[in-house]
């Protein structure tokens, strides 16, 4: 599963 | 940040500022899709109800605010300052077709059953395909004025740019996101042939003429 980076992509 | 999302977020603002501009100044929205518009303006809504809850940066906050009020002040543009041009007949795209998939596999294919999390994947699923009003316009009125063809250019270039900047971040980040990676694949490969007609005639400073 995806990284759990915070949603810092626009 | 990369240099690649940085363009992309660049090309996706200059996309923005080029349709606004471009409605204000010749004070018509002919040739232009409302139901798009109306789309991204969903899609921006439920992407970024972090606003105030999720601080990122100033440039993340900026940009969030920037996209919601173009989008707001283009619907406005459209559907009620120059409400005489917009083109209704030729905006005739069933955007319930295109609803009805992106909530079902919003429901389906997520990362978290989470409020929050689903109305994200739902903008991410729903921005892929929100530019097929608007490319189904320019084909049932067979062109599109320079402008309007610069815009979309600029808004089709922004995800493919995101998409370099996925395989940056894998690599030297391993950060991935498979739901955004599909729906960005997906987005950008819809403005292929478009890409393909602006590059062999626009930008030869012919009209930009789809086949019927």
């Amino acid at each position: 599963e995806a990284a759990e980076a915070p949603k810092d992509e626009l | 940040m990369n240099i690649f999302r940085l363009l992309g977020d660049v090309s996706h603002l200059l996309a923005i500022i080029i349709l606004l501009l471009k409605i204000w100044k010749t004070r018509s929205c002919a040739g232009i899709s409302g139901k798009s518009q109306l789309l991204f303006a969903l899609t921006y809504t439920t992407r970024y109800l972090d606003l105030v809850t999720n601080f990122v940066s100033v440039y993340n906050t900026f940009m969030k605010v920037v996209f919601l009020a173009a989008s707001y002040a283009t619907i406005w543009l459209i559907y009620m300052k120059f409400r005489a041009t917009y083109d209704q007949n030729h905006d005739t795209f069933r955007i319930e077709f295109l609803l009805l998939p992106v909530t079902i596999l919003s429901l389906v294919a997520n990362h978290e059953f989470t409020l929050i999390e689903i109305l994200w994947t739902w903008s991410i699923y729903l921005e892929a395909v929100a530019i097929l009003p608007q490319l189904f316009m320019v084909s049932k009125t067979g062109e599109a004025e320079s402008i309007t063809s610069h815009y979309l250019f600029a808004l089709g270039s922004y995800r493919g740019l995101y998409i370099l900047n996925w395989i940056y971040r894998y690599y030297m980040e391993s950060y991935y996101d498979l739901i955004a990676i599909f729906a960005g694949i997906l987005q950008t490969v819809l403005y292929c042939d478009f890409f393909y007609l602006y590059i062999t005639k626009v930008l030869r400073g012919q009209r930009l003429q789809l086949p019927a």
